[in-house]
């Protein structure tokens, strides 16, 4: 096992013990301004980890970011790992969480957790369909066959109970980013709902700006607009319920690339993504920091 | 660990939501015989998926049934790798 993370290859995928691994000496090389916090377990009963950056105080004005609920998105995780250290030496005086998801051993393809019940011959709920907010509408699925099987009911599925819990109880997110792969967009809610968010405009705007941001690091081009009318309608998934809980600054974004690689995407693609991801979130994080509501 | 040799990623694009809703077909069968990377969403955009390579031919076959063929150009590459 490393012993610390200077010999870390930030430009490779890693094993999920390799990240638990990597965690634990972040946390003590930069002490100072990160913790290690479990806010619960997966269905596996693994640990649900996030990192904390902050500067002192409890409770500050915060912005989520989660990056690979869904376990083949192999570059979410890379640039999760990236982005984290880049936090750290950038050190600005925000408050940021950041969570790991558990990726799996055995099919490094799937992207449900493994949850099973009695009597199902499919095994796995889509974490991204299993929020309260138009919890099984349109563009999630009732068949637990389904990659976008939606679970029994809102927020069945330990993972997703485990992050809204700590969400509701820190009380004071501002933003909140998760981060997907694979299309190059960036959207914002509603995915359930063809209707307009009330600040449509701003997010509208703000996507635009952080696109353009992402552009001018590698000329990499996204398109950008609410979930329903850039991608397809989607219930019960995780900006949709940020938003309805207040956090006005919801995105979620599609990393690379449009499928040439798809999931498939090479290490060598993992820096200029992240570095140019990292630019378009920044855009996001200044707005919020901006416009305090 | 699963070995995915010999699967194939098919980009689909359906002509209508009655193409589309042939793909969706797929994702209803037990067990799944595909796995989507882009599932069917509308006719504007591609739809990625995975087939298992003991899958392929079964699956090929039931998409040229109802009208979405390979392009011209991997048939050709098909024709000369055989040969």
């Amino acid at each position: 096992l490393e012993r610390s993370t200077s010999s870390f290859s930030y430009s490779s995928y890693h094993t999920l013990e390799e990240i638990y691994t990597w965690i634990d000496n972040f946390v003590t090389e930069h002490s100072d301004i990160v913790s290690k916090l479990q806010i619960g377990h997966s269905f596996e009963n693994r640990s649900i980890l996030v990192l904390k950056f902050s500067t002192g105080g409890s409770r500050r004005p915060a912005i989520w970011i989660d990056s690979g609920i869904h376990s083949r998105e192999w570059i979410t995780h890379a640039t999760g790992i990236w982005i984290a250290r880049k936090v750290s030496m950038d050190r600005r005086g925000w408050d940021g969480v950041e969570v790991t998801c558990p990726a799996l051993f055995q099919n490094r393809l799937w992207r449900k957790n493994k949850s099973s019940r009695p009597g199902t011959f499919c095994i796995g709920v889509d974490l991204n369909r299993n929020w309260k907010s138009g919890f099984g509408g349109n563009g999630s699925n009732n068949n637990p066959c389904s990659e976008t099987y939606h679970g029994p009911s809102p927020q069945s599925e330990p993972e997703v109970a485990a992050v809204v819990d700590f969400i509701m109880s820190h009380g004071n997110v501002k933003a909140l980013i998760s981060i997907h792969s694979y299309s190059q967009m960036l959207m914002y809610p509603y995915g359930h709902s063809l209707e307009p968010v009330s600040n449509q405009e701003e997010l509208y705007h703000l996507a635009k700006d952080a696109v353009q941001a992402l552009y001018e690091v590698h000329g990499i081009e996204y398109i950008y607009g609410s979930i329903s009318t850039t991608l397809y309608v989607a219930s019960g998934i995780t900006v949709d319920w940020a938003y309805d809980s207040g956090i006005k600054y919801s995105f979620s974004f599609e990393l690379r690339d449009t499928g040439r690689y798809g999931f498939l995407l090479p290490a060598t693609q993992i820096i200029p993504t992240a570095q140019e991801t990292w630019m378009a979130i920044r855009t996001i994080m200044e707005h919020t920091l901006h416009h305090p509501y | 660990q699963m070995n995915f040799t010999g699967d194939q990623v098919l980009r689909i694009l359906a002509k209508n939501e009655k193409q589309l809703s042939l793909l969706r077909d797929l994702e209803g069968l037990k067990p799944q015989k595909v796995d989507f990377w882009r599932g069917p969403a509308r006719p504007s955009l591609p739809v990625d998926m995975r087939v298992p390579f003991s899958e392929l031919k079964d699956i090929k076959a039931y998409l040229e049934s109802h009208g979405l063929v390979l392009l011209d150009e991997e048939r050709e590459a098909m024709a000369k790798s055989r040969r």
